[in-house]
């Protein structure tokens, strides 16, 4: 089934996101 | 009985060979059991990006801008855990009001993990469900799970 | 006398002994002092003591409401100066401000509010 979402990435369990100095803004510089 | 660690240790292999996603008639796809599972047995974790809550709402307008269904699951009032474009099967467990799993937030070393777990023999065949618990919300969502005692909307 | 709060600030935050300093890691959240102003001008002043690469800083002046597990700025309630490029942020809307600030710079805080 993920291979019809190319995008998807499968995981086999959780990972810790890391957010970005910009995560929060409205444009990403 | 074994202790929930030890439990959860096998967990993403055992799930792999346990369940599928598959077409289901309640929407879309949906997980289905590929053997007979005990009841109260962990059946999978349901796995993804964990974010702070705090990043809901920017991700979840992006995903309604771009169209994507968004998939998650909150751990507690500060964790939710994403699963929208990395996660797992238990992403397509759909909701039932008469459902055969429940879901748990298990601490597990330290780590909060949302697991899903039998509420009864489920068969092979048979497709999971759990209830979702949505808030109460003026603009409703029809439920489509077709149980006897269907609460008619998810919220 | 005006500290750092431990009870009004994201938990993952670590306040000093003086409860003057503060450490962050990871994504940007929130601290707030233990007093707030509502009329007249008020000043204060922060020093960088370490900003290894990679981190970054938003200070400035905050209401009640403002989001602690966000950086100030984030929304309505908070007006920020970040370290990164000088950049100001309200709303998280980013706006050129002054030339980029980091380790050993003291930085200052003048808000105007109305008397009435």
């Amino acid at each position: 089934w993920s291979a019809f979402a190319p995008d998807f990435k499968e995981l086999d369990e959780n990972v810790e996101y890391e957010e970005r100095e910009s995560e929060f803004d409205l444009s990403d510089e | 009985n074994l202790p929930m660690a030890m439990r959860f240790r096998n967990l993403k292999e055992t799930s792999k060979q346990s369940v599928g996603v598959y077409h289901s008639h309640i929407h879309g796809r949906g997980l289905f059991c590929l053997r007979d599972i005990e009841s109260g047995e962990m059946v999978i974790e349901y796995a993804g990006e964990v974010i702070r809550a705090s990043l809901t709402d920017k991700r979840e307008k992006y995903y309604d801008s771009k169209n994507i269904g968004c998939y998650m699951f909150k751990i507690d009032d500060h964790l939710v855990v994403d699963a929208t474009m990395k996660g797992n099967a238990a992403r397509f467990i759909n909701h039932s009001c008469e459902p055969n799993c429940y879901s748990r937030v298990v601490d597990i070393l330290g780590k909060k993990h949302i697991l899903i777990f039998a509420l009864r023999r489920i068969m092979q065949g048979e497709e999971l469900t759990y209830d979702y618990k949505f808030p109460f919300e003026d603009i409703k969502i029809p439920c489509t799970c077709g149980s006897r005692r269907c609460r008619k909307y998810l919220n | 006398t005006v500290l750092l709060a431990l009870h009004d600030r994201a938990p993952q935050l670590r306040v000093s002994e003086d409860r003057l300093a503060v450490t962050g890691e990871k994504g940007y959240c929130m601290v707030r002092a233990t007093h707030c102003v509502s009329r007249g001008t008020w000043y204060w002043e922060a020093t960088i003591e370490e900003m290894p690469e990679g981190s970054a800083t938003r200070i400035g002046w905050g209401q009640e409401y403002a989001n602690l597990q966000a950086p100030l700025g984030y929304d309505k309630f908070g007006y920020s100066w970040r370290s990164r490029k000088g950049t100001r942020f309200h709303e998280s809307r980013g706006k050129h401000f002054s030339s980029s600030y980091g380790e050993g710079d003291t930085l200052g805080f003048l808000i105007t509010l109305p008397d009435s």
